[in-house]
Parts: C-alpha cells; sequence; structure tokens
C-alpha cells in the first residue's frame, strides 16, 4: 500500500489543487469538509493533466510534480466547457 | 483542450512589449522578434493577425507584455525562479484582457542547447494560447499543458498540436484554406523552383556575392537579406547562407513590377511585419511575400519629389524609421504614420558612417551596420558612434565569403564621414 502522505503534504497538496481549480475555495461559512472521494477525484484530473498515473493519492511523484515551473493560471475553469474527445472503440 | 469562455470579436489584434527582462541574455530585438513569432504561431492557424504598435500609439494595445516579480498588481504574484513562470488574462473588455506576464526572476533563453533557463518563446506560445481564449489542456502533446514542458524547437519551424488547432479553431474558426490568404509565418518560403530554362537559353549571369556592393539589404524577421540587381541572397539567424546560388527577385516578391530592375532600400516595418522595397522616387509595401496595393511615393515618408534613397532602416531604441540619401538623412514616425519635423540632418550625425550607404540594417543583437562596398561599419545597440575598428570587410562575416587576404591589393575601405 502506498505510504500514506504525511500531513504536511495533504495541507499542502490540498493548498495547491485548490489554487488551480481542482478543489473548490474553502467557504469559512459552510466550512464544507472535503469528503475523501472529492479529494480523491481531484488528485485524479490533477495526475491527468501532470501525465502522472491517476492513483488518486498524492504520492512522492504527484507531490514532486506539484514544485515543478508551470503556468500560474488554474487548470480547472469553473465554467469551461472541457471537450472530452469521444474515443470511437473499434470492436 | 479547454475554453475560457471567452473570444476576441476582432481579428486583428495589437501588441507591444511594456517591459522587458531586467537580467536575461536576450536582447529587447530578440525577445521582440520572439514575441512576434509565438503569436503568429496562433495566427498561422485562425487567421488572426498580430501588429506590434509603438509606445506612441494613442490606443492601448489589445496585448501588453510585461516581464513582473513578485506582486505586480494583479491576483497571480510571482515566485521567483522556478515554480510560476507566467500568466495571461483571458480576452475580454477590461483592460487587463489578453496581457501577458512573464516572471523576471525567471532565467529566460532561447535555443537554449543544454536546458538551461526557460525556453521564452514556449512559454510565450502557451501564455497567448490563454491570451486568445483557450485554458489548460491535458492533451500529452499539447502547448497548452500547465507545467513546463521545455523548449519547442525552431520558432519557424513549430507547428501547434492537433489538439491546441481544435481549441483555437473552436473559438476562431478555420483558417482560410485558400492558397493567397493562408497566411504564412515562416521565414519568407522560397520561391518555387524556377521552370527549366529552354536549352539554348543562356543561364543567367549572376553576381559575385563577395563582391559587396548591394543594391539593398534588410533585416526581414531575423534572416539577412542581401539584394543585387535582379538577385538576392538570404542569411539565416544561424548566420548559415541559405545558398550561394541567388534566388530570382521577381520570382519571390511577387506583384513587383518588372520594371523594377533595382531594390536601392528594404526594411521590415516593425509595426505590421510588412516589408518595404524601395527604387526610384517609390516603394512596394509587401505582405509576407504578397504585393499590397499599388507603389507608393517616398514624398509619403517626408522627403521631396523626385528624391531618391539609398538606405532605410528602423531604429529599435525610438521605433523611427531612417531614410538616407547621400549625406543627409529623413526620419518617419512609423506609430504616427507622419514624417519627423525638422528633418533632413546631416549623417555626420551618425559619427563614422559612410555618405551613401549601399543601406543599413539592425541585426538580431540589436546592433546597427552601415554597409558600402565591401564593407560594414558597426554601431553598438543604442549607440550613434561607430565602434572604433569599423569599417570591416563584409564578405566572410556575413555571407561565407573567404576571409580576405591582408595586404596591399585587399580592397580599401571607402572613406567614412
Amino acid at each position: 500500500a502506498a505510504e500514506e502522505p504525511s500531513a504536511q503534504d495533504v495541507s499542502l497538496g490540498v493548498d495547491w489543487l485548490t489554487r488551480y481549480g481542482y478543489l473548490p475555495p474553502p467557504h469559512p461559512a459552510q466550512a464544507q469538509l472535503q469528503s475523501p472521494a472529492k479529494l480523491r477525484d481531484a488528485i485524479k484530473v490533477m495526475q491527468r493533466f501532470a501525465g502522472l498515473p491517476e492513483t488518486g493519492v498524492l504520492d512522492p511523484a504527484t507531490m514532486a510534480t506539484m514544485h515543478r515551473p508551470r503556468c500560474s493560471l488554474p487548470d480547472v475553469l469553473g465554467a469551461a466547457e472541457l471537450v472530452r474527445r469521444r474515443r470511437r472503440r473499434r470492436r | 483542450y479547454a475554453l475560457s469562455g471567452s473570444v476576441w470579436k476582432k481579428r486583428t489584434l495589437t501588441w507591444r512589449v511594456h517591459s522587458f527582462p531586467k537580467s536575461s541574455a536576450l536582447s529587447q530585438e530578440m525577445v521582440r522578434t520572439l514575441m512576434h513569432h509565438a503569436l503568429t504561431t496562433w495566427g498561422v492557424e485562425s487567421g488572426l493577425k498580430f501588429q506590434e504598435v509603438g509606445s506612441q500609439s494613442p490606443a492601448e494595445p489589445d496585448i501588453i507584455i510585461d516581464f513582473a516579480r513578485a506582486y505586480h498588481q494583479d491576483s497571480y504574484p510571482f515566485d521567483g525562479q522556478g515554480g510560476t513562470l507566467a500568466h495571461a488574462f483571458f480576452p475580454g473588455e477590461h483592460s487587463i484582457s489578453g496581457d501577458t506576464h512573464f516572471d523576471d526572476e525567471e532565467v529566460w533563453t532561447y535555443g537554449s542547447k543544454d536546458g538551461e533557463g526557460t525556453d521564452l518563446f514556449a512559454v510565450a506560445v502557451h501564455e497567448f494560447g490563454h491570451a486568445l481564449g483557450l485554458g489548460h489542456s491535458s492533451a500529452p502533446d499539447s502547448i497548452m499543458r500547465p507545467f513546463y514542458q521545455g523548449p519547442v524547437g525552431d520558432p519557424h519551424k513549430y507547428r501547434l498540436s492537433q489538439d491546441d488547432r481544435e481549441g483555437l479553431q473552436q473559438l476562431y474558426g478555420k483558417v482560410p484554406q485558400t492558397p493567397y490568404d493562408k497566411p504564412t509565418r515562416k521565414p519568407l518560403a522560397p520561391p518555387p523552383p524556377p521552370p527549366a530554362l529552354p536549352p539554348d537559353s543562356p543561364s543567367l549571369p549572376t553576381p559575385d556575392r563577395c563582391e559587396g556592393n548591394f543594391d539593398a539589404i534588410a533585416n526581414i524577421r531575423g534572416e539577412t537579406f542581401f539584394f543585387k540587381g535582379p538577385w538576392f541572397w538570404r542569411v539565416q539567424p544561424s548566420g548559415q547562407l541559405v545558398s550561394p546560388r541567388p534566388a530570382r527577385l521577381h520570382r519571390f516578391w511577387e506583384g513587383l513590377p518588372a520594371r523594377v530592375r533595382v531594390v536601392q532600400a528594404a526594411y521590415a516595418r516593425p509595426s505590421d511585419g510588412c516589408i518595404l522595397l524601395f527604387s526610384g522616387p517609390q516603394f512596394w509595401v509587401f505582405r509576407d511575400r504578397q504585393l499590397e496595393g499599388a507603389p507608393r511615393p517616398l514624398t509619403e515618408l517626408g522627403l521631396p519629389a523626385g528624391e531618391e534613397v539609398d538606405a532605410v532602416f528602423s531604429w529599435p531604441q525610438n521605433g523611427k524609421t531612417y531614410l538616407i540619401r547621400g549625406r543627409r538623412y529623413w526620419r518617419y514616425d512609423d506609430a504616427a504614420r507622419r514624417p519627423d519635423p525638422g528633418y533632413p540632418r546631416d549623417l555626420s550625425l551618425w559619427e563614422g558612417a559612410p555618405p551613401a550607404p549601399d543601406d543599413v540594417t539592425v541585426g538580431n543583437t540589436g546592433d546597427t551596420y552601415f554597409f558600402k562596398g565591401a564593407h560594414y561599419w558597426r554601431f553598438l545597440k543604442g549607440s550613434v558612434k561607430a565602434e572604433s575598428d569599423s569599417p570591416q570587410p563584409m564578405g566572410h562575416k556575413w555571407l561565407d565569403c573567404p576571409a580576405p587576404s591582408a595586404g596591399p591589393h585587399a580592397p580599401r575601405p571607402p572613406k567614412a564621414t
């Protein structure tokens, strides 16, 4: 089993994911907790953008990627129309 | 790909580099050239046109480019070297829409072989994707991936991936496919091969490029063109001569009338990238290789009726165009599109320059070169005083000619002012 990320990594990871649009910004009044499933999905989407295996956990490769040089703009835009190209499966 | 949801309504966008990297090895001329190529990368796939405007331009450009550090009055402060590299604002009516910021604390490079630093062209192409309305993409070969992927190679050869082209065409439609309005962005493409001459026709004698005495010389998108009679040679930014055999003037510059036997001066206009060829009291404007409109009189640029030019160049230090005839020169404000008052002035203000130069051009490093006969005079970037070791023989440095043999028979340079 992949080693559990440290609390610091989780905190840094959630900040990073929030900054780049993978998680909604925290709302003090609602204090909504991020369900583990939501966090896992957010990590998977980030791993897809980064070309990493989509494990859904903050593994060392994912944490290292969060330190790579990049564009400041968010990866997931709220109103963006994410275009998923449907791959026609050949039988 | 992802669309930001905003798009420019117009199809011609203006841009200007408002501030340059403070510590980069890249000259301002090189930064502007890289920005031009990065924008043109999107233009060739969409029909969008990009016009660089000078600082005097009354209207604010659509895309203002800045090199800034740390907090710079927007909601994306930079974080020093590494980490965040740059960002751009999506299209819109807000004054910041389209603006593009690069972190001035990065080591911006171009064409670095050892992977050192951050390739400015690659990041600029990415950021201008945002400035046109694209979000980040997860497609493996997309330039819009959020993480820096390293240099993308030669700006003249780079082409967007299919994913990026599809996203762009969602926003701006497909590029016109007819051959005439398909914009070119690479250095001006080589002309079609000349038709095989009938076996009995004498092949035209071509001049010897190492003799110098060119009619006109111009830096066109980083390549240096040397014109002589109905011929010209091209030298790539790397200094590589495209071919020792000259190309045919009228085959390449489509629409140049056959009656134009000699191009007396030439230069690329920074404001729109058009190329102007001068002959007699007129000049012709080319967009890429195609003639645009009828010939214009030199009086439009402030010269007296009937006057001709020896040399024309645009000086990046002030964005002005200099027109030289004999020992005098006029100055034209490209951005304001009007001649500057108080001219002509004496050429001796360019200390050490030769009278009636064959032509003058600004190299990719930002230095200014006066050419005459088989020699050139070099003025360092921003200087109006010739280098003390000027003039120098031009053939060996510029045209891959044998090094001049020193001694009593070496060609003597013409007298300078």
